[in-house]
């Protein structure tokens, strides 16, 4: 584990001094080296490790542990704070539905998260209504359909028409059966395609939602700046959603996407089922991601 | 690449970055950048060009082998078997459309089993492809037994005297003991009807995943005789370099790259143009 891999690098740091640039070097590439192989991408793992360095040089090396557990906690708080905190806020309107926007790469799990969003608001009071706007997968309506019928939540689907308009048309549609919150189910995509990057764009400016969610699977690699930062330049982002935590990938996209777009985590998928979802936790994640 | 740069120790250490940018994972990543800097020590290099040289040899030596890229085994006997597996959302039942495109093409007659029977709208996403294609294809209801659906199909492709049977299977974690052991099942009753099926077994790695896709590779083999991995979504930004720490590790040779989501956008897999595309 890293801890051990810490304490071993830092057996020979006597118990009476600082802790300098020096001392902590090796332990710090240790550092290095377990967050790449968690897939934190490469840019983001060289400026966490400056930012450790810069907190934990000049510290006194605490004497009632060893050496290598001082620096895992600085590398652990500061993970935590990175990526914190846990915040599943979402902005209710008052008056009109609240709109929330699901985005994302293909296969990332979109749709299935649209359905657990749906559960999630249900038990918490709200009358959700699930938009089928991706036009383009084969069976993508039906699918969300599926799911809004197991949980009995209605959903908007057209059997033409491009996703804006549908969007558009949709949230008249929730003002007119009362449902107070409207979840946009969008069809996946590349952050290079123009085409439809302009066309989820073009979702969000009908649309106003007061959520937009990036979805993104935890088994990403180094690309997950790519595409975060995209899709963050592109659309108003106000939130992450990190699925397939139930995996053993360790996660590092969580804090390279955190990096990049400094926007909150706020939902995990733990699983296929509608209710495997939650809160996210940082400190959970800090630990996943150091291994 | 590398144009008017001076070969120098900080050219080194961007490369080492920009093998970690392409998913090959530290470990791989030091292990080639160690060989460059032998080389480079030995003088081997005159111009940064020959270190782009050397690079490109070596991964397409450690991608290459007869195994890579080629074409689907063909039993000697029709049915061909190919049982198409992987974690959620790799790109398994595009892929499988894409498969049935190339061999339509090819004048094979082909069969899709359905044996997704547990996520919504599988069998119908699947049923729309075949529809399309122009294929037939074997299915039963949501919850059905997957296993009694290869069966069937392994059965039909028999009598219907098919030429290849495409087997698509519902996404799964590795992590998952029990959706692993019902891949397991899947293959075995498949045998029971096909003694040497399946033929192929294609593990569908989305080529966004970073080291994660190594555990996929290794428990999946662990499940099915996996003999290959069809590499999709390679038409995005990421590199898909895992498949060289895949090639280490376990062994699998990659075969198809998927690069876009009709059924034509799926390539044989070419070991230079994956070396090429991992520099640019
Ligand atoms: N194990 C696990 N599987 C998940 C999770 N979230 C989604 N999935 C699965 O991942 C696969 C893809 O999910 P979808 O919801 O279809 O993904 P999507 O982003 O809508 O896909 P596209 O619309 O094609 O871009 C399905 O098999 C889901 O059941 C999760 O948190 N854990
Ligand atoms: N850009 C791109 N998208 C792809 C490619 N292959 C598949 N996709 C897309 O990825 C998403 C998931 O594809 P599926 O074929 O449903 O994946 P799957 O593995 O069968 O998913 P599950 O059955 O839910 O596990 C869909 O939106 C596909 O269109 C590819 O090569 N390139
Ligand atoms: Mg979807
Ligand atoms: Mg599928």
């Amino acid at each position: 584990s890293i801890t051990e891999k810490l304490t071993a690098a830092f057996s020979r740091l006597t118990s009476r001094g600082k802790l300098t640039e020096a001392n902590i070097q090796e332990g710090l590439r240790e550092v290095r080296q377990a967050l790449l192989e968690a897939d934190v991408n490469f840019k983001v793992a060289k400026d966490f490790i400056a930012s450790v360095t810069a907190k934990a040089v000049g510290k006194e090396v605490i004497e009632s542990i060893r050496p290598g557990q001082q620096i895992v906690k600085i590398v652990h708080d500061e993970l935590v704070a990175l990526m914190g905190p846990t915040d599943g806020y979402i902005h209710w309107q008052s008056s009109g539905p609240t709109v929330i926007l699901m985005a994302g790469l293909q296969g990332s799990g979109k749709t299935t998260t649209c359905g657990k969003l749906a559960k999630y608001l249900v038990k918490k009071g709200k009358r959700p209504l699930l938009v089928a706007a991706d036009v383009q997968r084969p069976a993508a309506i039906q699918q969300l359909q599926v799911l809004g019928k197991d949980l009995g939540v209605p959903v908007y689907a057209e059997p033409s028409g491009r996703p804006p308009k549908i969007c558009e048309r949709a949230i008249g549609h929730a003002k007119e059966t009362d449902r107070d919150v409207v979840i946009l189910d969008t069809a996946g995509r590349l952050h290079i395609d123009a085409a439809l990057m302009q066309e989820v764009k073009e979702v969000a400016d009908r649309t106003k939602p007061d959520e937009i969610f990036l979805v993104c699977d935890a088994m990403t690699g180094q690309d997950a700046v790519n595409s975060a930062s995209a899709f963050h330049a592109q659309l108003p982002l106000t939130g992450v959603v990190l699925t397939k935590l139930d995996g053993d990938a360790r996660g590092g996209a969580a804090m390279s996407v955190k990096a990049v777009t400094g926007k909150p985590i706020k939902f995990v998928g733990l699983g296929e089922k509608l209710d495997e979802f939650d809160e996210f936790h940082p400190d959970r994640m800090a630990s996943r991601i150091l291994g | 690449f590398a144009i008017g740069r001076k070969l120098d120790q900080d050219l080194i250490d961007e490369l080492e970055e920009k093998l970690i940018a392409a998913d090959m994972g530290p470990a791989t990543a030091t292990q080639i950048i160690d060989e460059v800097k032998a080389a480079y020590k030995a003088r081997a290099f005159k111009d940064p060009n020959d270190v782009y040289v050397f690079l490109k040899d070596k991964i397409r030596a450690l991608l290459g082998g007869p195994d890579a890229g080629g074409d689907i085994r063909f039993a000697a006997t029709p049915p061909t078997v190919v049982l198409v597996v992987g974690v959620n959302g790799s790109g398994k039942t595009t892929s499988i459309a894409k498969l049935a495109s190339i061999l339509t093409k090819e004048k094979k007659k082909v069969l899709l089993a359905a044996c997704d029977t547990f996520r919504a709208a599988a069998v119908e996403q699947l049923e729309i492809w075949s529809q399309r294609i122009g294929v037939e294809i074997i299915k039963a209801q949501t919850g059905a037994d997957p296993a009694a659906v290869a069966f069937d199909a392994a059965d039909a492709a028999v009598a219907r005297k098919v030429d290849v049977l495409l087997v698509d299977t519902a996404g799964r974690l590795h992590t998952k003991e029990n959706l692993m052991q019902e891949l397991g099942k899947i293959q075995r009753v498949i045998k029971k009807k096909l003694p040497d099926a399946p033929h192929e077994v294609l593990l569908v790695l989305d080529a966004t995943t970073g080291q994660n896709a190594i555990a996929q590779a290794k428990t999946f083999r662990e499940v099915v005789d996996v003999t290959g991995l069809f590499l999709a979504k390679l038409d995005g930004t990421a590199k898909g370099g895992v498949v060289i720490g895949i090639r280490n590790e376990v062994g699998l040779p990659v075969k198809f790259v998927g690069v876009g989501e009709t059924p034509d956008d799926v390539e044989r897999f070419d070991p230079d143009a994956f070396a090429e595309a991992l520099f640019e």
